[in-house]
């Protein structure tokens, strides 16, 4: 497909959350509607990050990187075994 | 396992009562989940789980609650990433629930926390009573491997909850590559997990005996190379010349005829004369057929080249180890008679079959052998050091058993993990340091139970300090793939030694702030740190950081090397690092010595002596080296120890040049 997507981790400034918002989930996926309106959150990180899992297209992830409160996009690494 | 915790001295720890509350500690381990039939998660004689624990049993195919017990407390999967990349789980191939269908991570949980089995074995071999490193401490699997790979969204997710689990120590023997760690999933989330009093133990890799191969080198991860014990399974081929070389081999079935077999090499057998490495169709069976074909070790998997043997006709397979593998023999449960050769007996039989016009062979098994020495030897496969992300933190940490151990396995694959493979096993004999790692992850268990108090990196810091790196006779230990001593790059401070990381004396410890001080010194940006520490940090102007200053059990110095070559600079450089010590022990004096294999190095302690009055005092302390410029690529090795007369704090120091 011309417009592959891709997995990216999302790390959000929790502590700079738009006073607009009550949650910070909302924040997040209001965040990541911006750019994708099918986009889902495939996991919320409570504790290893601040922010979410989801599928994007390389366009997709270069627009969030550019909102407001977007710390980092990293895209999905795949591990092994040893 | 077996005979890992006789090797350990591990007997010794339960007689002088180190237990304490090892059953209050809970291992995390992050693989490719649980087989909870094994009578390894027997949970006989354990008290109630803690009441610390949040975690859950989670239902999915072929897994419930009940799967669950007072050892095996938690198990959980992870596969919302992988979906994503890979499409829904084929559940006829694997279960979409913590049952482990591939055999790692049963092997790697009975590992670090298994119940004790009496008369376990792999097909006799390896016999004995198996048990974890820590046998009262809880288990919990958190299933984020599957067929196609593990994946940073679901690693990510199982530490999350982990976390929030309660689990005391966290046991990951997988890897990917090396990244800035403000980019590294895994980093941020080992970070996370340190900060909530973690432990987490990680595995080197497998990317020796080359250098600087390191996986998993954050410094708030241990990580784990690999070592073998005292303990082989030998094989035996004897040419039709009449020599005979000793190899290893896992197989137990029926042997070949008694009269000598003919012998052929893979690579004038096959279809394509530069391929000797057995792999799929490769071998043209009317050239096999009946034949024992040598199979050059590397690119495929070993068993499955028993199996590409097997398929083609052949009778029987030498395993033949190039240089890459030296002399590391490596025993696997093959699928026809086979066994592995070292290098040099792997060349001595090829040579044999170039010039003899009519080459046999026979092959004969010799069961389990124990008190091989000398042992530990570094694994060839471990992977070494120089840290290539941060030259200045020495890594591996230390190494740990890793080579032939019996542990736990999965009743869904047999030991070789091959589909062909329809033999069932509750244990099974494999190497990695995704076996040495949960070694680790026990034995960091039992640190915990007996000293619940300890921060991670304490408990780091005993494991290592206390570590050994010289044989009975005084000789440093050897690394198999040369056959020459090893160097702290390939094991670090040393092997384990859980008998003497009880009762350290005195260790480095480190907070988390201490690692963002790292962080700042590295010149990461606030926005970076923030990344790390998921709050902000600023990194005070006023203060000069430096990594030489983080409170690490081990020293990683390195110099400008000399320019211009033969006739170029030889101007003196000057590094100070500084050091922290906190007295877990009795009040007693330390005075500091050093040994060193390297004249063009002046090394100074200051103070030489450190007094302490009572426990969890912290004293200071400085060492400076003054080197002359050294060709590039020069390395050498040294160690700072202190003492009081009963312990030894020692520290490895590696000195590089480039």
């Amino acid at each position: 497909t011309q417009n592959p997507k891709r997995t990216y981790i999302i790390h959000m400034d929790k502590f700079n959350m738009p006073a607009s918002f009550d949650d910070h989930l909302q924040w997040y996926d209001s965040s990541l509607k911006s750019v994708s309106e099918t986009a889902e959150m495939l996991y919320t990180y409570k504790h290893v990050a601040h922010g979410f899992s989801t599928r994007l297209t390389t366009q997709e992830a270069d627009l969030l990187t550019k909102q407001p409160g977007i710390l980092s996009v990293i895209p999905e690494v795949r591990y092994e075994l040893h | 396992t077996t005979r890992t915790p006789e090797f350990l001295g591990l007997e010794k720890t339960s007689l002088l009562g180190y237990s304490g509350q090892q059953s209050e500690v809970i291992v995390g381990v992050i693989d490719t989940g649980v087989w909870p039939e094994l009578k390894s998660f027997d949970d006989t004689g354990l008290g109630p789980v803690p009441s610390s624990w949040k975690g859950e049993c989670e239902t999915g195919k072929n897994f419930n609650s009940s799967n669950c017990n007072r050892k095996l407390v938690g198990a959980r999967f992870f596969a919302k990433g992988y979906e994503a990349a890979f499409g829904p789980i084929d559940e006829k191939a694997e279960s979409k629930s913590p049952r482990d269908d591939d055999g790692h991570g049963s092997h790697t949980s009975t590992t670090a926390a298994g119940s004790a089995v009496a008369g376990a074995s792999l097909f006799g071999f390896a016999s004995g009573t198996a048990k974890g490193m820590a046998t009262q401490a809880r288990v919990a699997a958190y299933k984020v491997c599957w067929l196609g790979g593990c994946f940073t969204t679901d690693i990510a997710a199982a530490i999350d909850k982990a976390i929030e689990d309660g689990v005391n120590i966290l046991s990951m023997s997988i890897g990917g590559g090396l990244m800035d760690y403000y980019k590294d999933t895994v980093a941020l989330g080992t970070f996370a997990a340190m900060e909530h009093g973690i432990l987490v133990s990680s595995s080197a890799g497998n990317g020796g005996p080359s250098r600087a191969t390191l996986a998993n080198v954050a410094p708030w991860i241990t990580t784990v190379g690999a070592g073998t014990i005292d303990r082989d399974f030998p094989a035996y081929i004897t040419l039709g010349n009449g020599k005979r070389y000793n190899g290893v081999s896992l197989y137990n079935g029926k042997l070949p005829p008694d009269s000598p077999l003919p012998l052929v090499y893979a690579a004038n057998v096959g279809q394509d004369s530069t391929d000797s490495l057995c792999t799929e169709d490769s071998l043209i069976p009317s050239k096999v057929s009946g034949k024992i074909v040598i199979c050059d070790r590397g690119g495929n998997p070993r068993a499955e080249k028993s199996l590409v043997v097997k398929r083609a006709g052949g009778i029987g397979m030498i395993l033949a180890n190039k240089e890459d593998y030296g002399e590391e023999l490596v025993a696997d449960s093959y699928l026809l008679p086979a066994a592995a050769l070292g290098e040099k007996a792997s060349n001595e039989v090829k040579k044999y079959v170039s010039s003899a016009p009519n080459p046999t062979a026979k092959i004969a098994f010799g069961g389990t052998q124990l008190g091989v020495q000398p042992s530990p030897v570094v694994a060839a496969f471990s992977s070494r050091g120089p840290n290539i992300l941060t030259p200045k933190i020495l890594k591996p940490d230390l190494i740990a058993p890793g080579v032939n151990i019996l542990a736990g396995w999965s009743g869904k694959v047999g030991p070789t993990g091959l589909a062909a493979d329809t033999r069932h096993v509750s244990f099974n004999i494999i190497s990695g340091t995704s076996m040495s790692c949960p070694h680790v992850s026990g034995l960091a268990a039992l640190l915990k139970g007996a000293h619940p108090e300890w921060s991670p990196a304490a408990i780091r810091s005993a494991l290592m300090t206390t570590s050994y790196r010289a044989y009975k006779n005084g000789q440093t230990i050897k690394d198999v793939a040369t056959g020459i001593p090893a160097t702290p790059f390939d094991y670090g401070a040393g092997h384990v030694d859980p008998v003497a990381a009880l009762d350290p004396g005195l260790v480095y410890d480190t907070t988390a702030d201490d690692y963002l001080s790292f962080l700042c010194a590295l010149n990461y940006t606030s926005f970076q740190i923030k990344l790390v520490a998921r709050r902000e940090f600023t990194c005070d102007k006023r203060i000069k950081y430096r990594v030489e200053d983080l409170n690490y059990p081990s020293f990683a110095a390195t110099f400008d090397a000399a320019s211009g070559g033969k006739g170029g600079s030889h101007k003196s450089t000057t590094v100070q690092y500084k050091r922290i010590l906190t007295n877990v022990g009795t009040p007693t004096t330390y005075k500091v010595s050093v040994s060193s294999q390297s004249p063009s190095v002046k090394i100074t302690v200051e103070p030489q002596i450190l007094s302490f009055k009572g426990l969890n005092e912290k004293k200071s302390y400085t060492v400076t080296f003054t080197s002359n410029s050294m060709p590039s690529g020069t390395t050498s090795f040294a160690h700072l120890e202190w003492s009081d007369g009963k312990h030894k704090v020692t520290s490895p120091i590696a000195f590089s040049w480039t």
